[in-house]
């Protein structure tokens, strides 16, 4: 799975995520990625997400969503976005990883997998990495 | 207001010989991304551009580098949002499609229609003049390789799911 996450000068946040899914999954079975508010979603009010990770379990806590509800209740992106994958942990043993932006330019990129490539570009910085913690 | 695109190459247990070129993919993702922003275009148009750049890159699972389902075939699943209007497209289980993203975004700005999904999201592609591209273009001999070898797995798909090897 790919997403991206951006904001624009004028504060206009998107989201994309696309896939092919998993390796020798049912025809016919469809993942988190194309469904609103659980592998991506997007409001001006509080920010962009996009996810990546096991579909069913992102799928069953509308895991992008829920990212943005705990930005609506005042946490900062990082910190929405680790509660966000800790209870998806909790809730259904699930791991995955997603990229936040809010309307102010605030990003995160957060993941509880071994591993996950993400970038983030802005200004004249690229920020990127893989392993836990970079 | 500062400009950012932030990208993701997929959250699994990514090994150390491709590692490298997941960041690379990323990084030139996020450039490409802020490109637009750079050149005018929307935050829409800029994750538009980026997920293209992952699609196009055989080393995500995605467009050209797409896993294979049960009967080997490509099935891809795609979405699009603009946090300015809530609107929103999606295409699911769509067939040989080279840019599900920048379908998912025809589905937005071209239908009242939210998603689409197979038969018919490959329909409305080649009624909008999107065509079809052979399977072999999407899929890498990678993948050929490891579709090969798990499919003889003892366990199926729905007992890998969650592991760190088997997820989207």
């Amino acid at each position: 799975t790919v997403g991206a996450v951006a904001v624009d000068c004028a504060g206009n946040v998107a989201c994309a995520t696309s896939t092919g899914g998993i390796r020798n999954k049912m025809v016919g079975r469809v993942g988190d990625s194309p469904v609103i508010g659980c592998g991506g979603y997007a409001d001006n009010f509080s920010g962009a997400v996009s996810c990546t990770g096991h579909g069913e379990s992102i799928l069953k806590v509308t895991l992008a969503r829920l990212v943005l509800l705990h930005i609506e209740q005042g946490k900062s992106v990082a910190k929405a976005s680790q509660l966000s994958l800790q209870h998806m942990g909790d809730r259904v043993q699930g791991a995955g990883g997603v990229v936040v932006v809010s309307p102010s330019g605030q990003w995160a990129a957060t993941f509880t997998t071994e591993r996950m490539a993400w970038a983030a570009a802005e200004h004249d910085v690229l920020w990127f990495g893989i392993n836990p913690n970079e | 207001m500062p400009a950012v695109v932030v990208v993701h190459g997929g959250a699994w247990a990514i090994p150390d010989e491709r590692a490298k070129q997941c960041v690379d993919g990323v990084k030139a993702a996020a450039c490409q991304g802020l490109s637009v922003l750079r050149g005018g275009g929307s935050a829409l148009d800029a994750v538009e551009a980026a997920v293209r750049a992952l699609e196009d890159n055989p080393v995500f699972n995605a467009g050209h580098g797409a896993t294979l389902n049960i009967d080997g075939e490509v099935e891809l699943d795609a979405i699009i949002v603009d946090g300015k209007t809530l609107s929103c497209g999606a295409v699911s289980s769509v067939k040989n499609i080279a840019n599900p993203v920048t379908l998912a975004r025809a589905v937005m700005d071209k239908t009242s229609h939210v998603m689409l999904t197979g038969e018919g999201a490959n329909l409305f592609a080649e009624s909008i003049g999107v065509s079809s591209v052979p399977t072999d273009s999407l899929v890498t001999e990678y993948e050929k390789r490891e579709w090969e070898k798990h499919k003889h797995y003892v366990t199926g798909v729905m007992e890998n799911f969650n592991s760190k090897w088997a997820h989207d």
